[in-house]
């Protein structure tokens, strides 16, 4: 299994903060010890888990760019993960760390006390190409992307494969594409289909279309206002079976 | 009118770009010259006008920073606007700014000289407060907030808010709200009505939600797809009308 997933894209929207709360829970409940990171200064992660970004002492900007120990950082979760949380703090360490030493490789000594702590660590991306992400797929040995099966989101697709390309090439040689994840499939439209099999037409057989496809529900934004994942706010709907089939292929090592 | 609108959120994913090709496009339907500017690395608002964006020889790029004067770089769109395209060069110009002269300030001086060339100029910018959306506050007289009618959007609407003052007290004190858009507006959930009233008790009567809501429509992802506005894709749709409600409140200065 991946000890660290990246989920990531440039684009917005597509369910890299709502795939990171459900895996990880798909995770918990089958036994893994789980670790999520926020590294968007939105603090989606962190509201989706329960918590309020504003309320917060310290972040995931303590961590990185004031030695703050993680274990000063790390909160709990309504999934049974651990979390690094975030807020607007970490909006100043993208333009800070364009100067730092060792700029890509902070996220990764600020993890390396606790990588035999869990089973994975999932790491929740911004909708950019910046630092902040860079220093994501430089510690990840997997990095996972959500594709909302409409034509936008589809055509950012390139945009952060090249970018992981660079990545490989430059800061980490170890990071593989987990794969495409198909994500908000509306099951009542014609767009979503085309748009899925043009995403298997272009990228596979280079890159893996996961087969396992997150179907559109309202339940998934009436969760992340819980702070609750899919699995227990409303674990029958057929995004909730997704999660963890995705969570049994990683953990059985089929992706 | 608005000489210059920014469309600008960190959330991503709230309909953005999807609002400027609509605003841009009812506008032209009712007699206004209008210029889009695609301010996103990702290229969405240049590939929604039917562009690619690998194939542009200059994009908002060159103008910013490599002087290129404005006449070279814009193109016409399906919807009767001009457009400054982007691509993925953008990206650079986003640390390239962090230590140039009078950094916000380059797109102010890139659209200065066409000011006059039209009615409204519109900005689609990415989903970050970062140098460049700062760039488009800063020259903007208008700033137009996409909420998707959803948990996590509504909860990023105070750090968009939070970012704007800094701008009207640091870098463009003419700078207005427009309002909150309210996007993506599923009639069939209970959700979004929730997430919209929340949205008028925490934000009114200091910000304003407009009235007009763009209800959700799979035929948005579709007419992106074809480089055409909703207005001629689909101009029967509720979205489609919404959009020309706005652009009327915006012509008689309602708004
Ligand atoms: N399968 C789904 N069906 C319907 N809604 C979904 C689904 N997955 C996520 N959502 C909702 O769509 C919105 C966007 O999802 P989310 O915030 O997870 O995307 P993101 O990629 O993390 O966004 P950002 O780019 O802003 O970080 C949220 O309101 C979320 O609750
Ligand atoms: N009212 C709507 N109903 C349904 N889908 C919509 C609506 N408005 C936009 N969309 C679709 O939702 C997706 C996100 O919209 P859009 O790309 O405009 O958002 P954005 O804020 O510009 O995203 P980003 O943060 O990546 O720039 C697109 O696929 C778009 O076609
Ligand atoms: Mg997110
Ligand atoms: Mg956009």
């Amino acid at each position: 299994m991946y000890e660290c997933i990246a989920v990531a894209s440039q684009k917005g929207g597509v369910g890299k903060t709502t795939t990171t709360v459900n895996l990880a829970a798909s995770l918990v409940e089958m036994g893994k010890r789980v670790l999520v990171v926020d590294l968007d200064p939105q603090g989606g992660l962190t509201l989706a888990s329960g918590h309020e970004p504003d309320a917060l002492e310290k972040s995931v900007y303590d961590g990185l760019m004031k030695d703050e120990p993680l274990e000063n950082l790390v909160l709990t979760t309504g999934f049974g993960a651990d979390l690094i949380p975030s807020n607007v703090d970490l909006a100043l360490a993208e333009i800070e760390l364009v100067n730092a030493f060792a700029r890509e490789r902070r996220l990764a000594a600020l993890l390396a006390p606790v990588r035999d702590a869990y089973d994975t660590i999932i790491i929740d991306c911004q909708p950019s190409l910046g630092l902040l992400t860079l220093n994501a797929l430089a510690v990840a040995d997997g990095v996972l992307i959500p594709v909302a099966c409409e034509y936008l989101a589809m055509r950012a697709v390139k945009g952060i494969l090249t970018f992981v390309k660079k990545v490989q090439a430059q800061a980490n040689s170890q990071l593989k594409v987990i794969g495409l994840l198909p994500t908000m499939f509306d099951k009542r439209t014609r767009h979503a289909q085309e748009t899925f099999d043009a995403l298997k037409k272009t990228f596979e057989p280079k890159v893996r279309v996961i087969g396992t496809i997150v179907y559109r529900s309202i339940r998934f934004a009436e969760s992340a206002a819980s702070g609750e994942s899919i699995l227990t706010y409303a674990g029958s709907v057929p995004g909730a079976e997704a999660y963890r089939e995705l969570a049994k292929a990683l953990i059985r090592g089929e992706l």
